[in-house]
């Protein structure tokens, strides 16, 4: 039977065969690589030996036989490896619950669980609702804000018009004088009355 | 989400009762020192 | 074995890609119960009908939306700031023309008298 390895794919966001096959592929590409290096050095030394009776396709041929040896050893050698990277590396323990996963910690057991989460989404909807009918009251007032305000900018501006905070420049001021003024008028006035008589 | 805009739009709010608050008093202020003015010739 | 194994595979595939989609259709019945709150609340705005209050004293800022001042009182009083204006602007003005009519008639006083 299969172990897909679902929850390691989860957490490494590739398949641990994948990986294998790749690091497979890598390491038969590199092989290949450099088995296509080594012949181009003998085929290079054998043609500047002198009284060399080998042939390019003799060359071939031994090249062809040492891979094919070096595939053997290598391929065994990486049923190994593969075993102990998937059961150290690449292995997520049956008893581990990754973070993300938490939430799942106590999974509904039955019935009543299930009730009691969908109680809980019924309650988030209310909630949800409430919080929108929030919102939509915040706007509203402060569209009215925004009315109140520039109503009593008005009105402020139009006590501007009138003078500063103490009336008109001056008024006080000239007030004062005027009643000060008038004072004395009178009492010269009364003054000149009784001195007439 | 809606919780988090909604607090943002509540300080908004404040701040404009604020405002409009502070706009009231200065009304009153202003219109208090004309009123006093009247009783000086009195 | 081989064919064995790939109907296991298919049939991993299959229940995965079920439970896929089962997810996604949960997540669309939330969002669209979401979204028909929102339209609803929405229509009642457009048609201007006043939010029943209980709805929103059960949210996270009723304390906020239960202290809100009384605009339209606070507007009203406006006519009454410039009402009391006009009394002040009125008896200022008859101070002064008092002033001036009591300065006139001294004037006319020292005239005679001189």
């Amino acid at each position: 039977s299969i172990n897909p390895l679902l929850y390691e794919t989860q957490f490494f966001g590739f398949t641990p065969q994948t990986c294998m096959l790749r690091i497979y592929i890598a390491f038969q590409d590199y092989l290949f690589e450099v088995m296509v290096a080594v012949e181009k050095v003998i085929l290079k030394k054998a043609s500047s030996l002198p009284g060399s009776t080998l042939s390019a396709v003799q060359i071939r041929g031994s090249t062809e036989t040492f891979l094919r040896f070096m595939r053997e050893r290598f391929n065994r050698l990486f049923v190994k490896m593969e075993q102990v990277l998937l059961q150290l590396v690449l292995n997520i323990p049956p008893n581990i619950l990754l973070p993300e996963d938490r939430s799942h910690e106590k999974y509904p057991q039955g019935r009543e669980d299930f009730h009691l989460l969908q109680q809980e989404v019924e309650q988030l909807r209310l909630r949800y609702k409430a919080e929108l009918g929030a919102k939509h009251a915040l706007l509203a007032e402060l569209e009215v804000q925004k009315v109140t305000q520039a109503r009593l900018k008005k009105t402020l501006h139009w006590f501007d018009g009138l003078g500063d905070a103490h009336g008109p420049l001056g008024l006080g001021e000239m007030m004062a004088f005027l009643i000060q003024h008038s004072g004395r008028l009178r009492s010269i006035t009364q003054d000149v009355t009784q001195k007439s008589k | 989400e809606q919780e988090r805009e909604n607090v943002k739009l509540a300080e908004m709010v404040l701040e404009g009762r604020k405002q409009v608050l502070e706009l009231q008093q200065q009304i009153q202020a202003r219109k208090q020192a004309w009123q006093m003015l009247t009783q000086v010739p009195k | 074995a081989l064919e064995a194994s790939m109907t296991e595979i298919k049939e991993y595939i299959a229940r995965l890609s079920l439970e896929c989609t089962n997810w996604d259709q949960l997540l669309l019945h939330h969002q669209k119960e979401a979204e028909k709150i929102s339209r609803t609340l929405e229509e009642a705005k457009i048609a201007d009908i006043e939010l029943d209050s209980t709805l929103y004293l059960q949210s996270s800022q009723s304390e906020i939306l239960s202290t809100k001042p009384d605009y339209q009182k606070i507007l009203d009083s406006q006519n009454e700031v410039f009402n009391c204006m006009e009394m002040v602007i009125d008896e200022l003005q008859g101070s002064i023309r008092l002033l001036y009519s009591f300065m006139e008639d001294t004037t006319q006083f020292f005239k005679k008298v001189s």
